[in-house]
């Protein structure tokens, strides 16, 4: 009975996993191995390309038109005019680019929309954490720190599938930006992804599918050893529950791969050293770039992080 | 609170039941 109770939260998990997250690991690497046909992603490989980009996503009808809209977001912050989410949600977010700009702009404005991006990829993150059993028991101020710490971990994790050697897919999977010309952009911008790219490469060659993912993002939620926590022993209890899910899961998913369960236990500890550093790239920007404005969710979660 | 009044209002957000 207990092996099929946690075969039954592996479930609940994974369905939770299809309902809030909208680019799974099992299109992506679709996408991403070229089998998609006509649909092949757009390629930004250098500044001309990025602007062909943006013409090409704005004629290009966009997926999830019908997705859940962001409205506690642009509740919370009336006339937030960053946040820009819905049917005209593209890669650039409001703004467009004229080909006239100075090229120290194209840096800024595509960091913003990354913010924009991230900002609505929190919420489906949040989704995902409210739907994990017992999670909207725990006291509210513990749910907000579980997030608070845990969810630049997730984001992480849930890029990695879109990721490979040569670039990372965005825009939902339309575009893909090879690592090159991230490294090519100027200092500080060019060293934002470059850690994750050295990850995700690891990381992908566990080999995890999506119902392996929707049980590790769960672990990486629940951990009772955040800091701030009022009441740990709940948040133990329901983590070490998701665990033997996750353990039970692996063994019967990739029978041949050895120490897979400690091999992710040792990747939540490499995630906190990532996550540290990108806090740290993310407040140098603020100091160096006067005219960069950081998003009132990011800026809550990072405020005071590590 | 007010330090993380998003967050908060995420969590709150009631959506419509999860029909797992």
């Amino acid at each position: 009975p207990e092996a099929a109770d946690l075969r039954a939260l592996a479930r609940h998990l994974f369905r939770a996993y299809l309902k809030y997250f909208p680019l799974t690991k099992q299109p992506t690497r679709a996408i991403l191995s070229g089998k998609t046909g006509d649909n092949a992603p757009c390629v930004i490989h250098d500044m001309k390309s990025l602007m062909e980009g943006e013409q090409f996503i704005n004629c290009r009808q966009m997926p999830f038109q019908e997705q859940q809209q962001t409205s506690v977001l642009t509740a919370a912050h009336g006339g937030l005019t960053e946040v820009h989410m819905g049917s005209d949600y593209g890669v650039w977010g409001m703004t467009s680019i004229s080909g006239q700009e100075p090229q120290n702009a194209v840096e800024l404005r595509f960091f913003q929309s990354c913010q924009s991006r991230s900002a609505e990829a929190v919420r489906e993150v949040t989704e995902f954490a409210k739907s994990i059993p017992g999670f909207t028991d725990l006291d509210l101020n513990d749910q907000v720190t579980l997030l608070k710490y845990g969810v630049i971990e997730v984001l992480i994790i849930m890029m990695s599938p879109l990721m490979n050697k040569d670039g990372t897919l965005i825009s939902y999977g339309q575009i893909f930006m090879t690592r090159e010309f991230l490294k090519s952009l100027r200092k500080p911008f060019c060293q934002m992804m470059e850690p994750k790219f050295e990850f995700s490469v690891k990381f992908n060659t566990l080999e995890l599918d999506d119902s392996d993912m929707a049980l590790f993002l769960a672990c990486l939620i629940l951990r009772g050893d955040r800091p701030g926590l009022l009441n740990v022993k709940p948040i133990e209890k329901l983590q070490e529950t998701v665990l033997h899910s996750l353990e039970l899961q692996l063994k019967l998913n990739h029978p041949d791969s050895l120490q897979l369960f400690a091999k992710l236990l040792q990747k939540m500890t490499d995630l906190r050293q990532i996550v540290t550093d990108h806090v740290h790239l993310i407040q140098l920007l603020k100091k160096t770039e006067v005219d960069m404005c950081l998003h009132p969710l990011l800026q809550e979660i990072m405020k005071d992080l590590y | 609170k007010e330090k993380h009044k998003i967050l908060h209002q995420l969590l709150q957000n009631s959506t419509s039941p999860v029909d797992l």
